[in-house]
Parts: structure tokens; sequence; C-alpha cells
């Protein structure tokens, strides 16, 4: 079972 | 005051179709060295980026830096009022609430304007950073459109698997599975470039959005690595690209 991950848990926040 | 002018209204036609079924609102942030976008999508599942350097126009001036907040729909709908072969120019003044667009003929004996109000968009904006891809591909953007096309009617769920091999996409759902299996050619019309293998799986209904950018090029690139956002790049001619992030689908 797979669930979608967020894409700003990836970057950085400016 | 900011002013850009395009030489073909087709080419702003290509970037707008490629956007706005992703984003339905976003901020053009024009410099002097030119026109950026970086926009999540709704459910913040994908990224866009886009770059568009000042030598894409026949013009351009940018006196101060102005952020220009569209609902890309409207601008479209502008668009439809072009024909593709007439210039267009962009202009605002520094502290606008409306920007301007103008249309002239090949032939300059039509002119035509239109005025969109800007919207006040308060866009966050992330630190992409740089990435040292395992598995680029450079491949046909027919050929990564149709793929898409192909996969997202078995499943909701796409896996991409990059390997010296080849890259390999499949689908598995109710009705059966698809697998396609791309290997480099001698035609040089697919390019692998494998550091290591990496195998992630994505929301196919994204990739198929991505693939709105076709038009734009012939290549498109795929930049992956494990645990981190899928690259999906079209370049715009020499002067700029778009790409899209996609979030991978992680074990529950």
């Amino acid at each position: 079972k797979t669930k979608q991950s967020n894409i700003s848990s990836f970057f950085t926040k400016k | 005051m900011f002013e850009a002018r395009l030489g073909s209204t087709t080419l702003l036609k290509k970037i707008v179709d490629a956007l706005r079924e992703i984003l339905s609102q976003s901020t053009l942030d024009c410099s002097d060295s030119g026109i950026q976008l970086q926009a999540m999508d709704n459910s913040h599942v994908s990224l866009v980026s886009m770059l568009l350097q000042n030598d894409c126009f026949e013009k351009y001036r940018c006196d101060r830096n102005i952020s220009l907040g569209l609902d890309l729909k409207s601008l479209s709908k502008v668009l439809k009022c072009a024909s593709g072969d007439d210039a267009v120019t962009i202009s605002a003044p520094d502290k606008a609430d409306k920007v301007q667009l103008s249309f002239e003929s090949a032939g300059k004996e039509r002119t035509a304007d239109y005025e969109l109000r800007l919207l006040n968009l308060d866009q966050e904006h992330l630190g992409i950073p740089e990435t040292d891809y395992s598995c680029v591909v450079i491949m046909p953007a027919i050929e990564f459109a149709r793929i898409c096309r192909d996969m997202t009617s078995f499943s909701e769920s796409v896996v991409i698997a990059c390997s010296k091999d080849g890259i390999k996409f499949s689908a598995s759902g109710e009705m059966g599975s698809a697998n396609i299996k791309l290997s480099q050619t001698s035609k040089g019309d697919v390019d692998l470039t494998v550091e290591e293998p990496v195998t992630l799986s994505f929301a196919g209904r994204y990739l198929s959005t991505f693939t709105r950018a076709t038009p734009l090029s012939e290549k498109v690139k795929i930049g992956m690595a494990a645990d981190v956002p899928l690259l999906v790049e079209y370049p715009i001619e020499d002067y700029g690209y778009i790409r899209y992030y996609l979030a991978p689908k992680v074990d529950d």
C-alpha cells in the first residue's frame, strides 16, 4: 500500500 | 514599467496550455533577467517551475521587479482572441492592478489590446536544491505523452523503473496490467544516463497533466533519484524551460 507524499516536504521553504 | 514583446503568440499559447490544467492562478515574477514562475498545484503534490530568459523576447524592459498575479483561465481566453502568428506585447506600469496584452498581426494592419485584472496571490516559494539525479532519460516528448496516456487507463499509480537496460513504465489495476519498456537506441532518440537504478511510484494523473507541455519541445528530460521528486523538464527553445516536480508515492 502506498500513499501520496507532499511536494513541499522535499523542498525548503524560502 | 514592464514591457515584453514576443514575436509569436503561439509560444505564449503553448506555455499557458502547459500550465493551466495544473494551476488555475499563478504569479509571474518579472525581473531584469526574465520571467519566472513557481507554483504548487492545489493538492501540493507537484510543483511547476518556469523560466523565460529576457533573450526570448524581441523587446524586454523591466525597470523594477514586478509580480503579475494572473488567472490562467482568463489569460487563456485572451490568447484565444489572437492569431498564433500575431506578435504579443505584455505590459504593466510599476504599481499595476492590470496587465495589458497587445496583439499585432503579421502585416501590422490589425492591432488588438486587452486588459486583464491582476490578482494579489499569496504564493509560497520553495527552494529547489540542485539534485544529482541517479537516472536521467531524454526521450521524444510525444512518446512520453503516449506512455502516460496508456498507463493511466490501467491504474492510478505508475511505477517507473530505470536502469542501464532501459526505462520501464508499469501500471496494474482491476482490468489487468501494462508494461512499456524503452531501451537506448543507436538512433539516439532515447538517451539514458544511469548511475544507479531507481524504481519509484507516481500518480499517473499528474504525469498526464505534465504532458500538456508536449507541443513546447520535441524532447523531454526525466530525472529520477531515490526518495526525491521526479523531474520532468521541457525546454522552451533555447530560452528557458518548464520543469514539473512530482512527489513520489511512498510506502504507507
